[in-house]
């Protein structure tokens, strides 16, 4: 069948890091015909497709919020695959193998995690759904 | 493969397109 694609618009530069990745630059359009949650959006560009980060595209009609799942204040259940070490001041330094609850699922694939009293952004990659209740 | 998304994260939204915390 016929494939949707969605058009969004590039906010920032963007200089791909490995080679399935595009380049983006600031105000151009890109089609997207694939969303991963874990923030890799797949675009074709003209000639060129390959893995774009969604967190340097806007929709083009700004209505982006509403395909994103409201914050759930109550947090579900995950567990980290991996450790990551916080680079910036809002996100959350955890080792693999930790219990943690996701209380905002954003598309840019940096969820809002919440370890005891901390909260901070942590890689969705490096989570799994543990399918258990507090 | 290009198939599959890269195994890294993604970048963080450039400082300006950042949301705060929930």
């Amino acid at each position: 069948g016929p494939i949707m694609l969605e058009s969004y618009r590039v906010i920032a530069d963007y200089g791909k890091s490995s080679k399935y990745e595009v380049t983006l630059k600031a105000g151009d359009m890109v089609d997207i015909v694939e969303k991963s949650p874990n923030g890799w959006w797949f675009c074709q560009c003209e000639s060129r497709r390959g893995w774009v980060p969604a967190s340097y595209l806007e929709p083009l009609d700004g209505a982006d919020e509403s395909e994103e799942p409201e914050p759930n204040y109550a947090g579900e259940l995950y567990k980290t695959t991996k450790g990551y070490k916080a680079v910036e001041e809002d996100e959350l330094t955890l080792e693999a193998g930790e219990t943690i609850e996701v209380i905002h699922k954003l598309l840019d694939g940096w969820w809002v995690v919440r370890k005891g009293e901390d909260t901070g952004h942590y890689p969705s990659m490096f989570l799994y759904r543990t399918g258990e209740k507090k | 493969s290009i198939k599959e998304p890269p195994q890294n994260p993604p970048p963080r939204p450039p400082p300006e397109h950042r949301r705060k915390k929930a």
